[in-house]
């Protein structure tokens, strides 16, 4: 553990309980993306079935669940108490076009050809490709809430303090994990359009509007 | 390295 991951980490935490405070709050899920939140609780559960057999650390175990726990929570209220709010007319990304590649290459990369490190490699593929719905919807309601960009840019900064944890382990333990490297490149990648546009509107007291 | 074993990020 270092100060970057446990930042990251932090980050992670705070942007699940952003959504669900903008949830309670708002009474409302307007703006979220159901489908980006399912895929998130596809990439938990894939990920922490090691939950079942390894032991890594209290700290891990707790934020493992928490992480479980909370994404099929989201999913709970939004499919009722906040059903009402929710558009599917405008939650239009086809997540087939996610699973199908992700399927194939965590088939083709992975550290040991075995169901739980293909599930494993599968989740970390999905992670990063799995917040484009929520790009999508925001695209095409070119607008969002100023919460809804505080929960964005805590997930952005989550992906973005994962790469100096990786130079960090790297030059002190030696330690190099090509597979979640490669996604976490490309997952930060993603944020940096929103981001752009965070820092100079939404930071500067202005509302959050994409460009016509 | 690379980390065959054990995945400890989260």
């Amino acid at each position: 553990m270092n100060l970057f991951r446990f930042l990251g980490d932090t980050a992670h935490l705070a942007s699940i309980l952003v959504l669900i405070h903008k949830m309670h709050t708002t009474k409302s899920c307007r703006g979220i993306s159901f489908k980006t939140q399912a895929l998130y609780v596809a990439v938990f559960v894939t990920r922490y079935l090691d939950l079942f057999y390894r032991w890594v650390s209290l700290y891990n175990f707790f934020m493992k669940l928490f992480f479980i726990g909370s994404s099929c929570y989201i999913l709970f209220l939004m499919k009722t108490k906040f059903r009402p709010t929710q558009d599917p007319a405008i939650d239009t990304f086809r997540i087939e076009y996610l699973l199908g590649p992700c399927t194939v290459i965590a088939l083709i990369f992975n550290y040991k050809f075995s169901p739980t490190e293909i599930l494993w490699s599968f989740s970390i593929f999905l992670e990063s490709v799995a917040i484009l719905p929520q790009l999508f919807l925001l695209q095409r309601t070119g607008e969002a809430e100023t919460i809804t960009t505080h929960y964005l840019a805590a997930l952005g900064i989550y992906r973005a303090l994962y790469i100096p944890n990786w130079i960090y382990r790297y030059f002190t333990e030696g330690v190099v994990d090509p597979i979640a490297i490669t996604a976490g490149l490309v997952q930060t990648g993603l944020y940096i359009d929103f981001f752009y546009v965070y820092v100079t509107k939404v930071l500067q007291g202005q509302k959050f509007e994409l460009p016509a | 390295e690379t980390s065959t074993e054990g995945h400890d990020e989260l």
